[in-house]
């Protein structure tokens, strides 16, 4: 019987997944192997296909109001929906400019999955009978680990789907925006090719997903036993699930939970990009909900 | 703590719109 209440809580919170993420793993992998059976995705490499792809993006648009019109979330990603609405200006160097434009889409679509994250942890069961202050807590410390965890089934070793998989942008070309632009995603790469060796799928990544939100070590939460119990019982569910899904992978629970390590020296690392970001270009603004969660975080 | 994350706090509350945020 406790092995089918918890896997009765991994249909409950996989179920929850789809509805708030629905550019899958699988779907992803899909896409990147050309066997999605859609129009492959637009390549961005170079300044030029990055201008062009805002026309892409244009032409495809009504598509993408539809399908937040249908509260069906698209996958965690950096996005290009707001590149369509500014335009580059006659003075000033426009690749400068179109970076940064790159930069504040990326941030639209961040906070868009902050909103995605927050209503998947609000679906584990017992976390919105929470205090509400470590509900906060909790999301402030675990979103960005989230969002870098979801980025992963979207890269490859040469780069990462964009744009709800609409886009591919090379690894290569991210590398080449100026500093620190061009610094920020190579860490998400270099995790993303290890972390995809592990071979999960949207099952386990639903799992790993909720613990990562569990987390009872998270700097000033004021009721931790309960925020322990309730990881607990998702830990004792995924490990089942690994043990289900790839029986002959030895070690892939402890490997999963040493992930947990490296996520936070990404985060740190990114937290100290914006910061920088924000001190070097003038012309940015962070997102008011994206402030909220990284000021004082690390 | 709510105080300093009024969004986050709002997202946890309701069902925040994106156009919302």
């Amino acid at each position: 019987p406790e092995a089918a209440d918890l896997r009765a809580l991994s249909r409950h919170l996989y179920e929850a997944y789809l509805k708030n993420f629905p550019l899958t793993k699988a779907k992803a992998r899909a896409i990147l192997s050309g066997k999605a059976g859609d129009k492959a995705p637009f390549v961005i490499h170079d300044m030029k296909s990055l201008m062009e792809g805002e026309q892409f993006i244009n032409c495809r648009q009504i598509p993408c109001q539809e399908h937040h019109q249908q509260q069906l979330a698209p996958a965690l990603a950096p996005g290009l929906a707001g590149l369509t609405e500014a335009h580059c200006g006659s003075d000033g160097n426009i690749s400068d400019e179109l970076e940064l434009r790159f930069f504040n889409s990326c941030q639209s679509r961040s906070v868009e999955a902050v909103r995605e994250v927050t209503e998947f942890a609000k679906s584990i069961p017992g976390f919105i009978d929470l205090d509400l202050n470590d509900q906060v807590t909790l999301l402030k410390y675990g979103v960005i680990e989230i969002l870098i965890i979801m980025m992963a089934p979207l890269m490859n070793k040469d780069g990462t789907l964009i744009s709800y998989g609409q886009i591919f942008m090379t690894r290569e070309f991210l590398k080449s925006l100026r500093k620190p632009f061009g610094q920020m995603m190579e860490p998400k790469f270099e995790f993303s090719v290890k972390f995809n060796t592990l071979e999960l799928d949207d099952n386990d990544m639903t799992l790993f997903l909720a613990v990562i939100i569990l987390s009872g070590d998270r700097p000033g939460l004021l009721n931790v036993k309960p925020i322990e119990r309730l990881q607990e019982t998702v830990l004792h569910s995924l490990e089942l699930q690994l043990k289900i899904s790839h029986p002959d992978s030895l070690q892939l629970f402890a490997k999963l939970l040493q992930k947990m390590t490296d996520l936070r020296q990404i985060v740190t690392d990114h937290v100290h990009f914006i910061q920088l970001l924000r001190k070097r270009e003038v012309d940015m603004c962070l997102h008011p909900l994206l402030q909220e969660i990284m000021k004082d975080l690390y | 703590l709510k105080e300093k994350h009024k969004i986050l706090h709002q997202l946890l509350q309701n069902n925040t719109s994106p156009g919302d945020l």
